[in-house]
Parts: C-alpha cells; sequence; structure tokens
C-alpha cells in the first residue's frame, strides 16, 4: 500500500488500489465495502471494498480474516500483507478521506454530511471496482445509517447486483471484514505517517486512539489548538469536541454570512429613512468615494 | 501596537527612511466638515497628503506573523494644500481685515495646522484667493471671495478633464461604476461632468463656498 | 485581506498555517 500520494498532499482525499487479479474479470465476484476511523475526531476516514471470485471465498475465509474488530493492529498488518500476496483471487481499493475534507463538507456553506459523504464515497468505490472491469455479482456492506435506505439506494444506483446492507456485516462477511483489515491497516498507517504541513514544533504523537472520549486525544487537542488558526488540519473541525474547544481558548471570527445566521436583528425599515442623528456616520463623502467604499479617515 | 495597511505613491518609501519623522500623521479640520480627519505631511518633499480608508465588515489582515482585526485600507492621495488653507483664511475673512499669515493659521483644536506654514511657495499658492499687502516687508493677506472662485473654476475644469480621462461615469444613470460601455463618453453631457467635478471638489470647500460656486 | 473577521489583533503563526492563494 503505497500511501505516498497522501503524504505529499493530505488535504484532499486520495484513492489507492491493488491490481484487479485476472480471475476477478473472469467469475462473478463478491465485494464488501467498509471504512475505518468514521468516529475519531483525528486523522483521516478510510473507505474500503475488497473483491474475490465466488468461487474463492473459501480460501478468503482460510486467510482467517474473521470479524476484524477481533483483530490486532499487528494481526491486521499480517492479514493484509497476506492478502497483497495472494494478487491472484483478491483486489482491493481504498479512499482515504483527509480531516479537512470532512471538516470543509462539513461546514461548507452548502452542508454535506457524513452520512451523505460515506454513502458517495462507497458508491464510487463500488463504480471503480465495476470502471476496472471487476464482474460484481453481489454486494454487502456495513451500514451507516439507516440499512434500508442505504440498501434502496445503492440497489437503485447498481440494478444489476445483489445489494446487502446489514449492520456488522464485517462480523457476518468475510469480504466486508477483509475490506475493514484494509481500511483499519491503511488508517492506521495513515495517523502513524501523518506530516502535519503546519510543520508544527513540538507535536507529539501520542494522540491516543483519537475518539472523542479518550482523555488523552481531549489533551492533545487541548495542547495543540491555535488561537487564531484553529487546529492543525489533522483535527476534524466539524467534530463537537473541536468546536468545544475552539469556542473556549480559540479568537471569535464573524464572516459576513454568519452575522445573518446570527440573526442579527434585521433593522425595521424605517430606521433607513429616519435621519440617524445619533449613528451618524463621518460625514458623507461624494459619490464618487461611497461607490468605492472610501470614508476620510478620522482616526488611525 | 495597531498595524495599518497603506497604499502610498512609493516615492513615499525613502521619505520614511530618509529622514526619521520624514512622514507625519496629523489631524486637521477638514476643511468641508471642519471635523478633525487624518492628513499625511512628507517633512522632505514638504508635500500633503489626505487619508481616505476602505472600511468594509468582515475583513482583517494577516500582515507578516500577526493578525489585524478590521481589515482596513488606507489610501494617501496628494492634495493641495490650499484647501486647508482656505478653511482659515475664509474664517478670518469675516472679520474683513487684512492679517498675517501666523495669526490667521491658528487653531487650538488642531495645533499641527501650522505645519501648512512650512509648506514651499505658499506665497504663490496663497495669491490665488487672498488680497495682499506688504507692510515693513511684512506680508498681510485678506480672503478674497472672487478670486477663489476663479480658482475653484480652474479646478473643476481640470477635475471634468480628469474624469474624462479615466472613465468615471458621471452620468445621472443608476449603473455599475466599474461597467462602461465605449461609446460613454459621448453619452455623458458636458453638464453631468461639471456638476460631477463640482461635487467632488465641494467635499473639500465649506457648503456656503460650495453653493457659491455653483451659481458662479 | 481575509474575508472575515478576525475580532482581536495579535500575533500568528500565519506562515505555518496559511498558504496564500488569489
Amino acid at each position: 500500500m503505497d500511501l505516498s500520494e497522501l503524504e505529499r498532499d493530505n488535504t484532499g482525499r486520495c484513492r489507492l488500489s491493488s491490481p484487479v487479479p485476472t480471475a476477478c474479470r473472469d467469475e462473478p465476484c463478491v465485494l464488501g465495502v467498509d471504512e475505518a476511523g468514521r468516529g475519531p475526531v483525528l486523522g483521516p476516514m478510510v473507505y474500503a471494498i475488497c473483491y474475490c471470485p465466488v468461487s474463492r471465498l473459501a480460501d478468503l475465509e482460510a486467510l482467517k480474516v474473521a470479524d476484524s474488530k477481533t483483530l490486532s493492529e499487528n494481526e491486521r498488518e499480517r492479514l493484509f500483507a497476506k492478502m497483497e500476496e495472494d494478487q491472484d483471487f483478491v483486489g482491493w481499493v481504498l479512499d482515504v478521506l483527509s480531516p479537512n475534507l470532512i471538516s470543509t463538507s462539513m461546514l461548507g456553506r452548502v452542508k454535506y454530511n457524513l452520512n451523505s459523504l460515506s454513502h458517495d464515497t462507497a458508491a464510487g468505490l463500488i463504480q471503480y471496482a465495476l470502471d476496472q472491469g471487476v464482474n460484481v455479482t453481489q454486494v454487502f456492506v456495513d451500514t451507516v445509517g439507516m440499512p434500508e435506505t442505504y440498501q434502496a439506494r445503492l440497489q437503485q444506483r447498481f440494478p444489476g447486483i445483489q445489494v446487502t446492507v446489514k449492520a456488522k456485516a464485517d462480523a457476518l462477511y468475510p469480504v466486508v471484514s477483509a475490506a475493514s483489515i484494509c481500511a483499519k491497516v491503511a488508517r492506521d498507517r495513515a495517523v502513524k505517517t501523518w506530516r502535519f504541513v503546519e510543520s508544527l514544533q513540538d507535536v507529539d504523537a501520542d494522540y491516543g486512539s483519537g475518539y472523542p472520549n479518550d482523555p488523552k486525544t481531549k489533551a492533545w487537542l487541548r495542547k495543540h489548538v491555535e488561537p487564531v488558526f484553529g487546529f492543525p488540519q489533522f483535527v476534524r473541525f466539524s467534530w463537537s469536541t473541536a468546536q468545544t474547544i475552539l469556542e473556549k481558548e480559540a479568537e471569535g471570527v464573524t464572516w459576513e454570512d454568519s452575522a445573518a445566521e446570527d440573526g442579527a436583528q434585521p433593522r425595521k425599515i424605517t430606521t433607513y429613512f429616519l435621519n440617524r442623528g445619533s449613528q451618524a456616520r463621518p460625514q458623507a463623502l461624494h459619490w464618487y468615494f461611497q461607490e468605492r467604499g472610501l470614508e476620510m479617515a478620522t482616526s488611525l | 501596537a495597531p498595524q495599518h495597511v497603506f497604499l502610498l505613491p512609493e516615492y513615499l518609501k525613502d521619505a520614511s527612511e530618509k529622514m526619521k519623522g520624514g512622514l507625519m500623521f496629523v489631524k486637521l479640520a477638514n476643511p468641508c466638515s471642519g471635523e478633525g480627519a487624518i492628513y499625511l505631511f512628507n517633512m522632505n518633499l514638504q508635500q500633503l497628503f489626505e487619508i481616505k480608508v476602505f472600511k468594509e465588515k468582515y475583513h482583517s489582515w494577516f500582515i507578516n506573523q500577526s493578525v489585524q482585526s478590521g481589515g482596513l485600507l488606507h489610501f494617501a492621495t496628494p492634495m493641495d494644500p490650499l484647501f486647508l488653507l482656505l478653511h482659515y483664511l475664509i474664517k478670518a475673512g469675516k472679520e474683513g481685515k487684512y492679517q498675517p499669515l501666523d495669526q490667521v493659521v491658528v487653531d487650538d483644536v488642531f495645533p499641527n495646522c501650522i505645519l501648512l506654514l512650512k509648506l514651499p511657495d505658499l506665497e504663490k499658492l496663497l495669491h490665488h484667493v487672498t488680497e495682499e499687502k506688504e507692510i515693513n516687508n511684512k506680508k498681510y493677506y485678506r480672503y478674497s471671495r472672487e478670486k477663489t472662485l476663479r480658482w475653484l473654476e480652474k479646478k473643476v475644469n481640470q477635475t471634468v478633464v480628469s474624469l474624462k480621462a479615466n472613465n468615471v461615469i458621471v452620468g445621472a444613470r443608476v449603473q455599475s461604476a466599474t461597467f462602461f460601455s465605449g461609446d460613454q463618453a459621448s453619452s455623458d453631457k458636458e453638464e453631468d461632468y461639471v456638476r460631477y467635478a463640482h461635487g467632488l471638489i465641494s467635499d473639500y470647500i465649506p457648503k456656503e463656498l460650495s453653493d457659491e460656486l455653483s451659481t458662479y | 485581506l481575509l474575508p472575515c473577521e478576525v475580532l482581536v489583533s495579535r500575533p500568528a503563526p500565519v506562515e505555518r498555517f496559511f498558504t496564500p492563494a488569489i
């Protein structure tokens, strides 16, 4: 797994893919979808798909890709290495979503929430496998949000494929568990090798699990909050944990639309016509200057 | 300390380096309203600049390794000091008598007005707006309404030329200041230009003189 | 020039956190 593209630019998203085993083009395949890092307030979220011919599911199971949640980090690394070795029947694709992409999607003017981002990413990966010529006949997806709507949406998008969306799919289907291992290995590596574009001086790598309720993670966030810029882009600004710290520790900033959002009490229309003796602005200049937003400087 | 961002003519840069206090920001009476406004003196070249500020909400500056709230952008524009002197001459003119300049240009609210007396070719300037007398080698001045209106008429005409040269929209029609179609100049009547120029000059003279100029 | 008002003026690690772009 070559994460160098992510190391070059970890502010967007990047897609990594194994070669497509020939068998996966010829034979009907089953594909599993899962993600890693959905909950943490730090680091990327990784979506992964893993696929293999239906005829080789037993071999996949033999790899002991049991429920990935029971595996340790080293076991996952070892298993992933084995999957990389067994190139002849297992393929995978990853989509690494940077914390910056997550934050800017969720905090954009047009909100793009995490569930939508997740669903679109999963669908994008399935489409990517199809575009690579993988002969996908069945898809198993670990659910995000309501299974029924998610399943209906995916089924509608991929009518020729049998789609199953289920909670705890990684414990039920080996191919989903394999995808989960790929996602977790990728996320662990991305977090471990994270390059802080902010060239932080004393960044300590010990940020715990990254989950909001982890005291180490909270301590790390408090230590690295910057009053004007908030946090390094390693942090998901859209997480309430991050926002709470910003509200306490960071400086206030007002944006044009935020003023509207704050529901600045709308001025009564009459106030625009009454002579605003009290609020007299500095002497109104000729139209030439007003048009250009220029006023006399009355103080420095 | 607060940091300010200025747009200045390039040659002023070395003025501030060449001489400590080469550039001085002072508060003087704005000749139209009489209220305080900031002006800039370049002590080297004895030149006066008015300071205008672009002020729009929701802005800040990053200046090197700091953030400056407000995001104001100040402009320094060369200004004819006679407008500021005129403010004092008109005030003194009401007594109708000839007076030495250093008794006219005094202001306990804006004491820095005496810097105006240091400007070069002051006498040449005053010639445009005053009658003068010389007694025992000392010059005495009295505000002259006629000469001032003639001088202001020249200012208006120069401004008309500049408005045309800079494609400034002067028409009464409502349209964006930045869009102009090729045949703009022809469609705006001469009258529009003169009125617009009078309006601009009126930002620099007292209201009653503006009315007199308009009639004139 | 930023399209927002930071409500204070203070030192800030601009070059580490901010990549200017027009």
